[in-house]
């Protein structure tokens, strides 16, 4: 986990991905 | 309102002309009108007014309309250009462009440093990003000791804040992601290339002849 991006862990949130709004 | 599919064109406030926000925009007028298809379904969702409210935003995010998260929060801010609770169709349209493929990187670096700038203070400070850590540890149920947020937290810092003092401007943002071009991954949606192939329905409703 040390080397982690903390930025790249951030970017997998769940909240950040708007191709969820696209789904039927 | 804008609920209802009629020929009798009765627009919710916010609805702006897709041929205006096509020109200001990454998108074509069709999809433009694609995308109505989708604000529509998205702003009735819970409350039948035409805009959408967080609680909708949560509801298309997370299938759960109650679930809070740190980060749907700032892209519902960031979305709400006039800041009055609300994302109106115009609002979508141009929050979303930033997503389009065909978007130039700086204006996507641009938003990914609005968004984590929590405070809105003109830079990402350590303990922002620490808060965005521990948020995404809360929202996905992991658990790293403290000890190993901070290492995280100051490796990164380190690698970012190149002027040293302590908190990322812009510049050092941009320099960064450029380094790191997999932070911009989230950034594209390559589905809105094709956004008019998942609302065919935007041709029987379009007012524009030659969309």
């Amino acid at each position: 986990p040390a080397l982690m991006n903390a930025f790249e862990l951030i970017s997998t949130s769940q909240g950040l991905n708007l191709g969820t709004l696209f789904e039927k | 309102m804008g609920c209802v599919r009629s020929r009798h064109i009765k627009h919710p406030p916010g609805y702006e002309d897709p041929v205006i926000l096509a020109a200001e925009t990454s998108f074509t007028v069709s999809d433009v009108e694609a995308l109505y298809e989708l604000f529509k379904k998205l702003s009735c969702s819970i409350i039948k007014d035409g805009l959408i409210h967080k609680e909708e935003f949560q509801l298309a995010l997370f299938r759960n309309s109650n679930k809070e998260n740190l980060f749907a929060d700032r892209i519902f801010d960031l979305f709400d250009l006039k800041r009055n609770g609300v994302i109106e169709f115009g609002e979508f349209v141009r929050s979303l462009s930033i997503f389009h493929p065909n978007t130039p990187e700086a204006e996507k670096i641009a938003f990914a440093f609005r968004l984590y700038d929590l405070r809105h203070t003109g830079f990402i400070e350590r303990e922002e990003l620490k808060e965005m850590v521990l948020a995404l540890l809360n929202e996905s149920d992991l658990y790293l000791s403290d000890d190993v947020v901070e290492t995280i937290v100051d490796k990164t810092f380190s690698q970012a804040d190149t002027k040293g003092d302590g908190k990322i401007d812009p510049e050092e943002w941009a320099e960064f992601v450029k380094r790191n071009p997999s932070l911009l991954r989230n950034m594209t949606l390559p589905y809105l290339k094709d956004i008019t192939m998942g609302f065919p329905s935007f041709v029987m409703n379009s007012e524009v002849n030659d969309a």
